[in-house]
């Protein structure tokens, strides 16, 4: 849900 | 460890009623409803990515009541001035979370 790459939950990063 | 949360309940009641006007589902706030709320505070994104660390205890990526609280609480205490901690205190921790 989270395009960060890795397994982040934080909406901010 | 009895050690009183340091959200009182007078700011409790506050950010509770903050977190029902968002429209929680279940008792729980996703990210994406949080999100606008603590960008509202003007408070830089690196910042809000730590009170935001700091606050989904469950790392689950949504807030439940107690957790939006120390969200809040940090995000007040930001906007006064003060640092944001790096990990959250135990005093900071909701009693229903230890």
């Amino acid at each position: 849900q989270y395009p960060t790459g890795g397994s982040s939950t934080n909406p901010f990063l | 460890v009895d050690i009183p949360w340091v959200v009182k309940p007078e700011e409790k009641m506050k950010f509770d009623s903050i977190f029902d006007s968002l429209g929680p589902v279940g008792g729980i706030l996703t990210g994406d409803k949080v999100k606008p709320v603590l960008l509202n505070s003007k408070l830089p994104v690196d910042i809000l990515g730590r009170v935001w660390e700091l606050s989904d205890l469950d790392r689950d990526g949504m807030l439940d009541r107690d957790e939006f609280s120390v969200a809040m609480y940090l995000v007040y205490r930001a906007l006064e001035g003060e640092p944001v901690p790096m990990s959250l205190p135990p005093p900071l921790v909701p009693p229903s979370k230890r």
